[in-house]
């Protein structure tokens, strides 16, 4: 339980949308 | 005797007693999803943010997202009428709160509220300042502090430019408002252990 944002999932759902927007990057 | 989660960002500090603890868990977790992707669309728009890498992007998220969340929901703890305002739009009074469990955390968010509110900042001013909460060098896991540094002191710069135009004859409102820093890691460490708590005792 170090780590309160990854027990929360917090950290999944960061990366989700971070990652998101990295899709919508053009090329 | 179950635990509660007593967090306006659930629908109501009730707990459904057929539910199960995973099952409260993951109502809770549907309830704060949408706000935690609004503190990371947030600060994809802070000017810097994604020059960092993404792992500093994600470490300084998932570090701040808490702190980030009490700047922006603290209209929800009512001082003056003693209510907290739960995510399904009902306020409970400080009172049944605490018959419910809710201890000195509750008093410190209040607190805190309260002293952020009463500085009566724009939206703008408390936009920018949500900012220096989340990109701040100090947070464990950061890969590249100088980045992250840089980006803190100019967007402290920027807070402190703004807040003197703003509030010429008000000096102390910075001085104010970057004591509240230290209050909300307290509160973010505090806000820890009652995940702690919940965890070890759904």
């Amino acid at each position: 339980f170090s780590d309160p944002a990854s027990n929360l999932g917090l950290e999944d759902i960061i990366r989700k949308a971070l990652m998101g927007n990295l899709e919508e990057r053009p090329e | 005797n179950r635990m509660h989660l007593l967090c306006p960002m659930n629908t109501s500090p009730h707990v459904n007693p057929h539910k199960s603890g995973h099952g409260i868990w993951e109502e809770f977790s549907h309830s704060f999803t949408p706000a935690v992707r609004e503190v990371v669309e947030f600060a994809k728009r802070i000017p810097g943010f994604r020059d960092l890498s993404q792992h500093d992007q994600v470490s300084l998220l998932k570090a701040g997202t808490f702190e980030v969340l009490v700047v922006r929901f603290a209209s929800l703890f009512d001082v003056k009428d003693r209510t907290v305002k739960f995510l399904g739009g009902n306020k409970y009074s400080v009172e049944t709160l605490q018959a419910m469990g809710a201890g000195d955390f509750l008093t410190s968010m209040m607190d805190f509220s309260d002293k952020l509110m009463g500085l009566g900042l724009s939206e703008e001013e408390m936009s920018l300042f949500t900012a220096v909460v989340l990109i701040s060098a100090d947070r464990s896991g950061i890969e590249n502090v100088n980045s992250v540094e840089a980006l803190q002191e100019t967007l402290i710069r920027h807070l402190r430019g703004l807040i003197t135009k703003n509030h010429p004859n008000e000096s102390a409102i910075f001085t104010k408002l970057l004591l509240r820093l230290p209050d909300l890691r307290s509160l973010n460490n505090m806000h820890s252990e009652q995940l702690l708590a919940f965890k070890v005792h759904p």
